[in-house]
Order: structure tokens, then C-alpha cells, then sequence
């Protein structure tokens, strides 16, 4: 039983999809040479197909993003309770005769966000907020533009995503997501909470982040976030999942960044379930190793 | 700079998880910012498993030894505790897990992963939902006053956490230890929200190409054809074969890793897993 008379049956189950980048430029039949947006293929192995092909270099086609919700929503919608999805909305920057635009990524994360949200709403309430099936979106180093290049807001960019991913974020925490772009949603009021991690803050490829030592430093200012609403879910006993594009590796995270990041989600292991990240195209699993961050971080003292 | 650590530390120095041994994820990570193709992937996966599951294995085997020591030289002192050694009981929570996702893109095949978890005796403890200490606002606007306050305090870039230390101020962004009054959570010790099992699905593009194919050259039109071809289905669960894991704990993955260090047909099959069943090699 939820506040206000309403009720949810729970699943048990929630999805986790990742990296979805569809591409408007793509056409079935063409190159894959020419990142199947045009020309004649040279032979069979060199054709688009409709769906694509493993491994060949393409984007998503558009047919592939469309079928692949429907097929979600047909089989899986009513039978999960919430939706990690972690980013990179649109296709890569590989055409030089077709260079992405601010606005060609603004549109096509904000069709995405409406594709999302007309899936899993309630259709029958007008409350453009009142999802049948909670959504939590993170964003990728492709859906900000410049390429990984993403500060604090507020800025153009964090306007557009206030704007586009207005349903899915409390309200409560629109004015602080308008800056950090980081946010969390209970799935389970007073219960779960699933944490998206604006994880570009604390990304070595953006050239914004240097360190998360000085205060001016993005991911610094992250994780003093991150620190505060972790002790604040601690103390009402929930518990939380944290979600984010770019996984916290060595190679991924500015040194520090990674042993700081690392240190938060292994001193609140008594609430934090795990972490779901996307970005690296690969199924895999990685143990981090909090020991060895305390030693980093008492070495680099 | 890698190859002056290497000399500086040993290959594989005590308990230096040197960042240099990713290497190749950053090269196949560059190598694909313009474009889908992967790039080095085995390689990485390869890196993966030297740099995290091996040391674990290597430590967990350490452990085990030391403690069979132990009880060897105790066996004749008290026979009681001749229980069969338990490798890393108690060891597991110094870990964190990160599970990075198959992508939609068909890098290799579209994927995605559907998470069950524990939510036996939700319905007693719902009672205390509206027990708040604190309105979600109220957090937030006092939340925004403790950062700028924070923000606020002196600046020191140089020397960091050691000049703060120094100073005698904290740096905020360093969490304090979990206090030890505090039971672990979902992810050590089976409870609500525990993780119990994943389903991965995928797209085999090949098939549904194939598939395609046929049901027009059937006579059926494009949108009919594309609709009895394309499906997502089944391609593991976390609990099948050949390493099927009982629960999604820390424990377990830790467990999991450990085989993947030493049995190469396990390993075999998790590389073809994590590559979505779409055959890629370098």
C-alpha cells in the first residue's frame, strides 16, 4: 500500500538496458562501410540488414530500438517493478559527412525519455508522473555534446535534461539534479531507492575532471552529494542500488575519483545492494577492492 | 611510466592493483568512441580476469592455506575444531560488486538483463513506511545549505587530503568507516532485497536475419515478416550450467571469480557469455 490510497503489486524483477544508440541515419541495404548510412554494399558481409549485425561497426538501426521496446513491453513490462536504463541515446560520432549536433542528441534523448515514458505509465492517470512501472535514466558520455565534455549546471545541457527527464526525477530533487545531475528515486517508498550517478563527474575522457581533490572539481562535489544522501538512506534504514553509465574502473575513473568512489559504496555496504553500469558493450562482473583503496588513499596522504 | 612501475614494483607487487594492467580498456574504449566496432575486447577480458579474479584466487588460495596450517598444527590440541576449512568466510566484505551490462547496439548481440531479487517479508515491513525523520524537501533544501557551506571552507588545492588532514578539517569526500554496530546488507547476507538470480537476454541477429529472410520470401509483407523474426530470448540464467550460482551474494561472485581464475572451460564459456554469444575474437 502506497501513500494516497494507492496500491502496487510488486515483481520481485526490474530491468537493467544499456547503451541503446539508436541511429535516424541509418538505412537497411546500404555500406556497412559507410556505417550503413548510405552507399552500395561491395558484397553480402557488406549489406545493412534491417536489425544489423553483430560486430560489424554499425549504430542501432531505428527498427532495432523500436523492436527491442516493443518486444520489453510486450513481455516485460507487467512483469518487473522498475527500469535501470544507463544511457548513450544516440548514435556515435563516426561520419564525417553526418557530425552529430547539440540538437540532433537534445531530440533524440528527448524522444527516447517520451518512448520510455509512454511504455511505462500509467495510462490511465493523467499525472504525467505516475509511472505503473518506475524508470531511473542515466546519462552517457554520448548524449552530451560536446563528446564526454559535461560540467555542473546549471548549463544549457543540464536545462535540456531537467527538462526531457522532468517525469522521471522527484520533484523534490529537480533544483539539485538541475546542478549534479545525479539523482535518486524510491521504487519502494521509504524502502528501495535506486541511485542514478551522473558517473561523466568522476570520467577521465571528460576533460572537465581532473581530480575529485579540490572543490572545484565536479567529481568532488558528486561525491560530498553522494555522501550526504547515503547517510541520509542509511538513517531511515533503506537500502539502494547505485546506477550510472560509466562503470567505476581504474582506466575509467580519474585515479582518486576511483579509490574515493570505490571507498563510498563499501562503507555503506550495509545498504547498498550493488552497482549497474553500462557503457563497456561487455557482460561481465568486477569485485572492487576497498582495502585497496584505503591503502591509496592513506599512501597519496 | 608502465614500464618504471613494473620495475619498481615486480610484475605483480603486494597488493598493487596497478591501474597500468587496464591498459587495453582504455585502448578499446578509444578505440571505439567513433563507432560500434569492438576493438581489443578479448583482451581486456583477458586483463579483467588477471587483474581481478586471479588475485582473488591468489589470495583466496593464500588464506586457505595459512588457515590449514593453523589447524594442522592445532589438530592434535583440539580435535573439535577439525572442520573442512572455509576459504575466505569472513574476508568477502572488503568487496564490492560492479556488474557492467551487455549494450542494446549490437557491439555484439543486443542484450539486456532482467534482476530478481528477494522480497519475501516486504508486507510485514511495510507498516513502518510512513515513519519518516525527514520530508524528502526539507533534505534537499538543507542539503544544498550543508554543500555550499562545505564548498565554502577554505580551498586547498595543493597536497589534498594530506594538507587538509593537516589542517585539522576533514575531506568529506573520503567516507568514515561502516560503523561495526552496523549488520551487513543485502548483498552479504540473504535478506529483503537480496539479489537471488539474473536472466539474460539477447538478440541472435543472425537468426532473425535469417528468419527475416525467409518469411518474406514467404510472401509475407516487411512489417509481418520483421514481426514474426525479431524476438529477444533466453540466452543464460545466473543459476545454469556450467557454473551456476546459487545466489547473486558477494560471496558468490566472489566464489565465482575464484573458479574463473583456474578452470579454463569455465572461462571459455564466460568469455563467450560476456561477448553475448556472438563468436567475437580479436
Amino acid at each position: 500500500q502506497l501513500s494516497g490510497g494507492k496500491s502496487k503489486t510488486l515483481r520481485g524483477r526490474f530491468l537493467h538496458i544499456t547503451d541503446i544508440h539508436p541511429d535516424p541515419f541509418y538505412k537497411t541495404g546500404t555500406s556497412v562501410a559507410q556505417m550503413c548510412h548510405r552507399g552500395k554494399p561491395e558484397d553480402k558481409s557488406d549489406r545493412a540488414p534491417r536489425f544489423g549485425t553483430a560486430m560489424n561497426g554499425c549504430d542501432s538501426s531505428m527498427d532495432l530500438m523500436e523492436y527491442t521496446l516493443k518486444w520489453v513491453e510486450d513481455n516485460l513490462r507487467d512483469q518487473i517493478d522498475f527500469v535501470v536504463w544507463t544511457g548513450d541515446n544516440i548514435r556515435h560520432d563516426n561520419d564525417r559527412r553526418n557530425p552529430r549536433t547539440e540538437s540532433q542528441i537534445f531530440d533524440l534523448n528527448a524522444q527516447m525519455a517520451q518512448r520510455f515514458e509512454k511504455i511505462f505509465r500509467n495510462p490511465d492517470n493523467i499525472d504525467p508522473r505516475d509511472f505503473d512501472v518506475e524508470v531511473i535514466p542515466s546519462l552517457g558520455n554520448n548524449d552530451v555534446f560536446p563528446h564526454n565534455l559535461f560540467s555542473l549546471g546549471p548549463t544549457l545541457q543540464t536545462r535540456e535534461l531537467t527538462n526531457m527527464w522532468s517525469n522521471f526525477v522527484p520533484q523534490e530533487q529537480q533544483r539539485a539534479f538541475a546542478r549534479g545531475t545525479s539523482y535518486f528515486v524510491e521504487v519502494i517508498p521509504g524502502k528501495l531507492a535506486v541511485l542514478s550517478i551522473e558517473t561523466l563527474y568522476l570520467y577521465k575522457a571528460n576533460p572537465l575532471v581532473d581530480t575529485c581533490n579540490s572543490k572545484k572539481e565536479p567529481g568532488y562535489q558528486l561525491l560530498l552529494w553522494l555522501g550526504y544522501v547515503l547517510e541520509e538512506l542509511r538513517s531511515r534504514n533503506m537500502k539502494v542500488w547505485l546506477t550510472g553509465h560509466v562503470p567505476p574502473l581504474p582506466k575509467n575513473y580519474d585515479g582518486n575519483c576511483f579509490h574515493k568512489y570505490t571507498l563510498w559504496t563499501n562503507e555503506y555496504r550495509d545498504i547498498i545492494i550493488g552497482g549497474l553500469y553500462g557503457h563497456m558493450n561487455i557482460d561481465h562482473f568486477i569485485p572492487l577492492d576497498a582495502k585497496k583503496s584505503w591503502k591509496a588513499i592513506e599512501k597519496s596522504n | 611510466s608502465k614500464a618504471f612501475n613494473e620495475k619498481k614494483n615486480g610484475e605483480f607487487g603486494d597488493d598493487d592493483d596497478s591501474d597500468d594492467v587496464l591498459d587495453s580498456a582504455v585502448e578499446a574504449s578509444d578505440a571505439r568512441i567513433m563507432g560500434a566496432k569492438p576493438v581489443n575486447k578479448v583482451a581486456y577480458i583477458e586483463k579483467v580476469r588477471e587483474t581481478y579474479y586471479n588475485k582473488i584466487a591468489s589470495k583466496a588460495s593464500s588464506f586457505a592455506s595459512r588457515r590449514s596450517r593453523k589447524k594442522h598444527k592445532n589438530k592434535n590440541k583440539n580435535d573439535k575444531n577439525n572442520k573442512k576449512p572455509t576459504h575466505y568466510k569472513g574476508k568477502v566484505d572488503r568487496y564490492s560488486i560492479v556488474t557492467v551490462a551487455g549494450s542494446v547496439i549490437p557491439t555484439f548481440n543486443p542484450a539486456f538483463r532482467v534482476w530478481e531479487y528477494n522480497i519475501s517479508g516486504l508486507e510485514s515491513s511495510c507498516s513502518t513506511n510512513a515513519m519518516h525523520t525527514q520530508e524528502w524537501g526539507t533534505f534537499f533544501d538543507n542539503l544544498e545549505t550543508k554543500i555550499e557551506q562545505d564548498l565554502m571552507e577554505e580551498e586547498n588545492t595543493f597536497g589534498w587530503a594530506g594538507a587538509l588532514w593537516r589542517s585539522g578539517k576533514i575531506d568529506k569526500t573520503i567516507p568514515s568507516r561502516m560503523p561495526t554496530d552496523l549488520p551487513l546488507g543485502p548483498a552479504y547476507t540473504p535478506q529483503l532485497f537480496t539479489p537471488t538470480r539474473f536472466v539474460q537476454y539477447y538478440a541472435d541477429l543472425k537468426d532473425i536475419e535469417r528468419k527475416y529472410s525467409q518469411a518474406l520470401d514467404d510472401g509475407l509483407n516487411e512489417e509481418e515478416a520483421a514481426a514474426k523474426a525479431f524476438a529477444y530470448q533466453v540466452e543464460y540464467s545466473s543459476d545454469d550450467a556450467p557454473y551456476p550460482m546459487k545466489s547473486l551474494l558477494t560471496k558468490d561472485y566472489i566464489d565465482l571469480a575464484v573458479e574463473l581464475a583456474y578452470n579454463e572451460t569455465l572461462w571459455t564459456k564466460f568469455t563467450e557469455r560476456a561477448f553475448l554469444s556472438s563468436g567475437y575474437d580479436d
